[in-house]
């Protein structure tokens, strides 16, 4: 359990 | 032209000591309804979204959208410069490479001025929605420090998990592991000591301590935080500054390979 998506995957880069 | 006084100058100190171990470099975002600045960390996992609205400032004046760059070690290392009790002045000309900050002690005796280059910063923009969490707890920010550091002891991620019996932090480790729940508080004193925990659905994330820990230098700058949590979300870590802005921590969980 060592896994972190970056935050792009989550947020939209408008 | 820009001009913005903060009356409160420690305000700035905390919030640049809050955020140096996150990010090196900063844009400030003025415009005429006040600063906004965000940053993500090297890593991309974390971001930290400041906001500041133009009534914290007197006088505030922003003639035109400006983004002025900054290196967080030389706004530092000038910010140290002021006493706690003085205000600070930021100004910007237009078409100008400079910015500059001006410390005024209480009774105006003292006065110091102070230039840093500006920067040509390439920053990310992130949209960050609006978003309807699954719990919204709101505690003392200096025990969620003492949680987050507690918890460090004994590994590197903690989880969290809400549910209506409260909200439970746990670590786990080759030492051991510990679990620490925290209950709505029914009567307190003072509304600051107060533990609210808004909740529309379970939820149970795992998240790095190291970023946490790095959060919770922001405590100084207020006396509660707020975490707001959703399933398979970034987390948003909430700290108020007066009543005026805010500076919110937002950072990816941890998940199963």
């Amino acid at each position: 359990k060592n896994l972190q998506k970056p935050l792009l995957l989550y947020y939209d880069d408008p | 032209m820009f001009e913005a006084r903060l009356i409160q100058g420690s305000v700035l100190k905390k919030m640049i000591d809050a955020i140096k171990d996150i990010v090196t470099d900063i844009n400030l975002d003025c415009s005429s309804t006040g600063i906004s600045v965000q940053a993500m960390d090297s890593g991309h996992v974390c971001l930290v979204l400041i906001e500041l609205g133009s009534d914290g400032f007197e006088p505030y004046r922003c003639d035109r959208n400006i983004t002025l760059g900054l290196g967080l070690k030389a706004l530092s290392v000038v910010v140290r410069c002021a006493n706690n009790d003085d205000s600070i002045t930021i100004k910007a000309q237009e078409g100008t490479d400079n910015i500059n900050f001006v410390f005024e002690s209480p009774n105006g005796e003292k006065t110091s001025q102070f230039e840093i280059k500006l920067m040509d910063i390439d920053s990310e923009h992130l949209g960050i929605p609006d978003t309807e969490y699954d719990s919204v707890v709101k505690m003392p920010s200096h025990e969620f420090q003492r949680i987050c550091r507690d918890m460090s002891q004994l590994g590197d991620s903690i989880v969290v998990a809400c549910t209506k019996d409260g909200i439970q932090f746990s670590a786990s480790g080759d030492m051991g592991s510990g679990k620490i729940n925290l209950r709505q508080s029914s009567l307190v004193d003072k509304e600051e000591d107060q533990i609210n925990i808004e909740l529309n659905d379970p939820v149970h994330l795992t998240f790095a301590l190291r970023y946490l820990n790095y959060f919770t230098k922001a405590t100084p700058l207020s006396p509660t935080v707020t975490l707001s949590l959703k399933a398979e979300s970034p987390l948003c870590v909430t700290y108020p500054i007066g009543d005026f802005g805010s500076m919110k921590f937002f950072l990816a969980p941890k998940i199963d390979d």
